[in-house]
């Protein structure tokens, strides 16, 4: 996280902590789910073994402290159709949904967020919170930190790309939040972990997954629209 | 004599007949019919030459070393004898008939030709025991000790009750070791009674009835069996034992009173010595069947289906136990009871409780738990607990409509199973609850 704070317990009680690729964060949905980005688990441009483990960590906001908690097993991961590792210029279908082998019991460090249901959560200068493990500036993050950024206008983020001479895929299953002015940003180790808004009745709702960006802090961070798997997730989680 | 061989009947005549019969003659034909018949004979034709006395021709029938009578003439002759249609018979089964004639038939001087007779004669059975009937009276040897029965061509003795008919068809001992008694009543006494009964016996009188029947005895009266004053029925007794065991020992002159023996088996050992003159006893013995006791429930939660006013052997009650109460007979659970009447008036099985249904231990609700809205801990018929998530991490799952205390209250039903009113068995599920941190990030500065 470029540009943020210390979370305090409690603060994003669904935020999950992974190592399968290097660091990368994740959140719950339900008590066995974990919601998180599809090139977590299949890098992009590299060689992965194929039999990685996944260590899931949940409950706490201090990586020595989460690890403490221990891992929680992985029963069966579900990567989205689209997403395609071989091409490094497109995170289309940048989500997957790894299902823990047992519950977890539900505490106040250890909630699930809820998923959108409608397109208003992307609005232009919706703010969001990102949240993460993920390096700061130039320092690999021991404390959970999180950054408020407002969701960005889907054209300034194109014209941006352009500007960088980027050939980065920008598709309707995702959208761009931060703004180039501002030095906060998510970043690597964050990926995976969710942007979240509040609606109107308080209720948290994870509405982007952090997935890819050109550099960190300097531009826009570029997200995996939620809205648009929410029927994917559904089928996956079936009825929970 | 000219013997006839043993028929059942035939003629006899004199000689010649119908032509005149010889004179100087004399014959004398036995009659034999089969042992057990006696001789009966009839005269059809009588024509002799009358005499006084029948002193020169004559017809003499002889009988049992008797003479029957000595006959001649004609019917309406004033001389002579003539039998006429009398009959003749014998006492045992043979008869004599001699026939007899002088040297001349004449009358004034005149020659006269007589025809002589035809005679029937027949079998018919001997009364052997009407012959004993009269021996008796001349007290001569009975042909029967006891009793005689007759028959056509023959006789059969038989013994009074207690006596069995020796080798000999004759004689009758004592003999009661063996008497039995099927009958639904009846009356049974010593023999001989009411005269003494005989020395040395040992009687056995068994009465056997159907089971679940119970025998009732009643003695009557004289009751009178040797006895001494200072020892219990030291010279003869009587014994009663139902279903083998013992009810009594009795002797004296005092009547027993009335038994009931519980029992479809009684026997009585009647045991006498060698003297004494007591008329001995009787009884009437009756049944009725066997009742058992009324069935009555241990608890007010027992049932009884169709309650009868009695209950007798063969007949059963099945019970039942109010809604929420099951059967139990010790620790054992029942699903069905039934009790028969034994044929012992007794039943076949004890009466058993009703024990109150026992939910047990509601099953645990996963990231929740329960509450007692009744006793708590008490887990009995209409216990009522009310389910619960642990809030705020997690919230009850609803039906539409229905609100989580209706989705969580649950009742111990009737059949021991803890039950929802829309969800019947299942328990409710305790969903997590999203996106509400307990201690979300707050912006104070602005």
């Amino acid at each position: 996280i470029i540009g943020g704070k210390n979370a305090q317990m409690g603060n994003f009680p669904w935020q999950a902590f992974n190592n399968i690729h290097g660091r990368g964060g994740g959140a719950l949905l339900g008590d066995r789910w974990i919601l998180t980005a599809a090139h977590t688990l299949y890098p992009k441009e590299q060689n992965t073994q194929t039999n990685a483990s996944i260590d899931v960590f949940l409950g706490d906001i201090n990586v020595e402290e989460i690890k403490k908690r221990g891992n929680h097993p992985v029963r069966r991961v579900s990567i989205h159709p689209t997403y395609r590792k071989d091409d490094a210029h497109n995170f289309e279908g940048d989500i997957a949904l790894l299902e823990l082998e047992n519950s977890v019991t539900l505490g106040p460090n250890l909630l699930p967020i809820c998923l959108p249901d409608n397109d208003t959560f992307y609005e232009k200068g919706r703010m969001g919170y990102v949240s993460g493990f993920g390096i700061t500036e130039e320092k690999l993050a021991d404390h959970l930190r999180y950054v408020r950024l407002p969701v960005a206008e889907r054209t300034a983020c194109k014209r941006w790309l352009t500007s960088q001479k980027s050939h980065d895929v920008f598709s309707e299953n995702m959208f761009c939040a931060g703004d180039p002015s501002e030095k906060q940003d998510s970043c690597q180790g964050d990926s995976g972990g969710v942007f979240a808004v509040r609606d109107r009745d308080g209720r948290w709702v994870a509405t982007g997954i952090v997935s890819w960006g050109l550099g960190c802090g300097r531009g826009y961070g570029f997200y995996t629209k939620l809205l648009s798997y929410v029927d994917w997730i559904k089928k996956e989680m079936e009825e929970e | 004599s000219i013997p006839i061989s043993q028929e059942l009947f035939g003629e006899v005549t004199s000689p010649l007949y119908p032509k005149p019969y010889p004179n100087n003659f004399e014959t004398t034909t036995v009659l034999t019919v089969p042992t057990g018949y006696r001789v009966k004979l009839v005269f059809w034709q009588f024509d002799l030459e009358p005499s006084e006395g029948c002193f020169y021709d004559y017809v003499k029938i002889s009988a049992d070393k008797k003479t029957l009578g000595r006959f001649c003439g004609q019917l309406g002759s004033p001389l002579g004898n003539p039998p006429g249609k009398k009959e003749f018979i014998s006492e045992g089964n043979k008869m004599l008939l001699t026939f007899h004639t002088d040297f001349s038939n004449e009358e004034n001087g005149t020659i006269m030709f007589y025809k002589g007779f035809l005679a029937y004669y027949q079998a018919v059975d001997l009364d052997e025991c009407a012959s004993q009937r009269n021996t008796v009276e001349e007290n001569l040897q009975p042909q029967c000790q006891h009793l005689c029965h007759n028959y056509v061509g023959g006789y059969f003795c038989s013994c009074r009750p207690g006596y069995e008919l020796q080798k000999d068809g004759y004689s009758c001992q004592v003999e009661c070791s063996r008497e039995l008694y099927t009958e639904p009543s009846g009356y049974v006494s010593s023999l001989e009674y009411p005269q003494p009964y005989p020395p040395d016996l040992r009687c056995n009188y068994s009465i056997r009835v159907e089971r679940g029947y119970t025998i009732h005895l009643k003695f009557l009266e004289p009751f009178e069996i040797d006895d001494h004053q200072q020892v219990h029925c030291p010279y003869d007794q009587l014994q009663i034992y139902a279903n083998g065991r013992n009810i009594g020992e009795f002797c004296g002159k005092q009547r027993p009173t009335d038994l009931d023996t519980s029992s479809n088996s009684v026997d009585l050992l009647f045991f006498t010595d060698e003297s004494g003159d007591s008329r001995g006893w009787k009884l009437h013995y009756t049944t009725s069947i066997i009742k058992c006791p009324q069935p009555k429930p241990l608890d007010e939660f027992t049932i009884i289906q169709n309650l009868q006013s009695q209950y007798q052997f063969r007949d059963y009650f099945i019970a039942t136990c109010k809604q929420g109460y099951q059967l139990v007979e010790g620790d054992q659970v029942l699903l069905s009871f039934t009790a028969v009447c034994q044929d012992d008036g007794t039943w076949h099985r004890a009466m058993p409780r009703c024990k109150i249904k026992d939910c047990g231990q509601p099953r645990s609700l996963r990231n929740g738990g329960f509450n007692y809205t009744t006793t708590k801990g008490v887990t009995t018929y209409q216990a009522r607990i009310q389910y619960y998530c642990h809030e705020p991490y997690y919230k009850m799952k609803t039906r539409d409509g229905s609100s989580e205390a209706e989705q969580g209250t649950y009742t111990c039903t009737a059949q021991g199973i803890w039950k929802n009113e829309r969800e019947g068995e299942k328990i409710p599920r305790c969903l997590p609850v999203c996106g509400k941190p307990v201690n979300p990030v707050v912006e104070k500065q602005r």
